[in-house]
């Protein structure tokens, strides 16, 4: 996260391959389910054995004997509809909730979050120099609507995506974030209103962000989850 | 510092059972440890394998292989087999002195003359558990020079050798040998290979089960990270690991898909142009070593097509990927190249959300067959013509009978993809409505909280 502070994201999980690196970002919604972005998995069907998901630390790379830390293996990927860039992937046990540890609310279907709503992003990716690399960065943007985004991106952004504000000082998602959340707080609870995918933006100041509308495709991730 | 298990090739969850009704003394189960069972079955000329019983720690020692007559190989996750690897491998080690295969034809096709015989040829070995002069099959018993042989039963020729290649020629590697299967558990300085299900002399991330498409088999040279050829972890604790000497093919193999403007899979096939990061961070030059310092040398890595600063995937990563220009960023993935379509090709289309589609697709976008709405396998269908009489849910064709707003879909053959969507297409010219409206009421349980208090003392 460019422009980022170390923050607390207790849904926010950390995807790792066989060697254990993190290379991308998801969202705890369910104790057996992570959603993320297909960008970053080879295939829809690819053999996940020793990839899996780490949750509850605010390190990148916590010591093994960190009592928060969880670690747990993925069982399996699912695509998402064509256009959704989305991906859910089952883990092998369920997360163990806790203070560290929280399942994010999924959007009602088809809502689409106010203009100007507070969302916050989070992820252990790059920094650019404004933040520290080794632990969960946490920024707030603000939600614009699709109408004043395609302005500004002189083109149509599509009802699948959601926009996100530019700051003035660079605040975005960058390298190793993307499959990460972009939650906003609605009721009093977290909501992933988005999911971050690569793109050519990071955290420029006069360009929105986009995100993946979650809401368009929580029918989907139900029915994923129920079947 | 080498295992007993060194000697012997591995199947997991795998039993050798005998078909023939008698089984001898040996057969019987006896507690202890794997280790102690391979170095008594080593011992023992009579024994060729044995079955590891993981709950019980039972030895069960056989005389047969998984090649002997009357033996089936069952599937049994309680059990692991180990083989010895003389019976077993179709190459030679060394003179090939301990060669226990099953080959019984010279190296001009003449067919081999029994040991036990003296006829056509008369001779002076006589077969022994020792030497394992069984049958007609090549062997090696007085240490000759081109390896097994044997005498033939051509009255005009005496013997023969059976031109066994050895093991570090009988199986070529291409490319870095990230695809070599081969049996060579040597080094290239004679250092026997650790196997790689085992953490000791020397510990390491490469368990098998974490990596299953890279077949670390018992302690055979592999190259699972994509070094400059094959290699293993040593038994010698001073050295951690090494290279082994592997014949290079003379042909090169094409198997992957080689792609320019977008990628598939893992995008080792990529050869395309673009330099830059997701981002748009500059790619360093993979022949230079500034600013970053690494070993993918063009030169060495011939077949990964290390050109320029083009993005590649030389090391099986995520992604099409390169070192940055930025003295503070090693690596970044080059996830702006676009993904080529992995989807088949759609003949057919739907209105709406294809609630009223009545067409006969009955495959999904990834060109699986849709399972029958009315089986029960290999899904159990929540929605079936019971459940949904007017959904018009025949054969296995694709229907929207829950109106879901991504098309039309089915259940799939696949046991592993319950259901999927269908390889159709909305119709052109088909106004969908925007959603950017807002929706009703909205409630949420216990999801979405968090400690706030943790977010003030993050660090």
């Amino acid at each position: 996260i460019v422009g980022g502070r170390p923050g607390n994201s207790p849904w926010t999980v950390s995807i790792r391959n066989r060697e254990g690196v993190h290379f991308c970002g998801g969202s705890l919604v369910k104790e057996q389910w992570v959603i993320s972005t297909r960008q970053c998995f080879s295939s829809c069907d690819a053999d996940l054995s020793g990839y899996e998901v780490q949750l509850g630390t605010l390190f990148k790379d916590p010591k093994p004997s960190d009592p928060d830390k969880q670690a747990i293996p993925i069982l399996k990927i699912i695509c998402g509809p064509s256009e959704s860039q989305l991906v859910m992937l089952k883990l092998v046990r369920p997360a163990t909730l806790n203070k560290r540890v929280a399942l994010i609310c999924l959007p009602p279907e088809r809502y689409i979050v106010p203009e100007n709503t507070e969302c916050e992003i989070a992820g252990w990716g790059e920094t650019r120099g404004t933040g520290d690399e080794t632990v969960l960065n946490v920024a707030r943007l603000p939600v614009m609507s699709n109408k004043k985004c395609s302005m500004v991106h002189r083109g149509k952004v599509k009802d699948s995506e959601l926009c996100t504000a530019p700051l003035k000082a660079g605040v975005g998602a960058c390298e190793g974030d993307y499959g990460g959340p972009l939650a906003c707080l609605t009721h009093d609870c977290w909501v992933l209103e988005g999911v971050t995918t690569p793109s050519r933006v990071c955290a420029r100041k006069d360009q929105p962000a986009t995100f993946v509308r979650v809401s368009l495709y929580v029918d989907w991730i139900n029915k994923v989850m129920k079947m | 510092q080498c295992s007993p298990l060194n000697n012997f090739q591995s199947r997991k969850a795998t039993e050798l059972i005998s078909l023939s009704l008698q089984g001898p003394a040996l057969m019987s189960e006896e507690p202890m440890e794997v280790d102690e069972c391979a170095k008594r079955c080593t011992a023992r000329p009579d024994c060729r394998a044995f079955n590891y019983n993981q709950k019980s720690h039972g030895c069960q020692m056989l005389p047969w292989t998984q090649h002997s007559a009357h033996t089936q190989l069952q599937r049994n996750v309680y059990y692991d087999l180990y083989q010895k690897k003389d019976y077993m491998r179709d190459c030679i080690v060394g003179e090939g002195t301990s060669y226990r295969g099953m080959r019984s034809v010279t190296e001009k096709g003449k067919t081999c003359q029994q040991w036990r015989l003296t006829f056509p040829h008369d001779h002076r070995f006589s077969p022994s558990l020792q030497n394992g002069l069984e049958v007609n099959y090549c062997r090696n018993p007085d240490r000759d020079k081109r390896g097994p042989w044997c005498y033939t039963t051509d009255p005009d020729v005496r013997y023969q050798s059976c031109n066994i290649k050895k093991c570090e020629d009988a199986v070529c590697m291409s490319c870095n040998g990230e695809d070599y299967r081969g049996f060579v558990d040597h080094t290239e300085s004679g250092r026997e290979c650790q196997r790689w299900d085992q953490q000791h002399p020397h510990k390491h991330p490469y368990e098998p089960n974490k990596y299953p498409d890279k077949d670390l088999d018992d302690n055979y040279c592999r190259n699972p990270d994509s070094s400059e050829r094959p290699w293993c972890y040593t038994t010698d604790p001073a050295r951690k690991r090494e290279f082994c000497h592997i014949r290079k093919c003379k042909k090169r193999s094409r198997l992957m898909d080689i792609t320019t403007n977008c990628f598939k899979q893992k995008g080792e096939g990529y050869r395309g142009k673009v330099n830059v990061t997701t981002t748009g961070i500059p790619c360093q030059r993979w022949d230079t070593q500034m600013p970053h310092q690494h070993h993918f040398v063009p030169e060495k890595y011939e077949c990964k097509d290390l050109q320029e600063n083009y993005c590649r995937n030389p090391d099986g990563s995520e992604a099409p990927w390169c070192f940055t220009t930025l003295p503070s960023m090693r690596v970044a993935f080059c996830f702006q190249i676009r993904r080529c379509m992995d989807e088949v090709e759609v003949e057919d289309c739907y209105h709406g959300n294809g609630e009223l589609y009545r067409g006969h697709t009955s495959k999904t976008r990834k060109g699986v067959t849709c399972q029958k709405w009315s089986e029960q396998s290999p899904h159990v269908p929540q929605i079936s013509p019971t459940t949904h009489p007017a959904a018009h849910l025949e054969e296995n064709h694709c229907r929207n009978p829950d109106n879901d707003s991504h098309g039309p879909w089915c259940y799939t053959m696949d046991p592993r993809t319950p259901f999927d969507y269908c390889a159709i297409k909305p119709c052109a010219g088909d106004k969908i409505p925007s959603v950017l409206e807002n929706a009703g009421n909205v409630v949420f349980d216990e999801c979405g909280k968090r400690d706030e208090r943790l977010q003030l003392r993050g660090r």
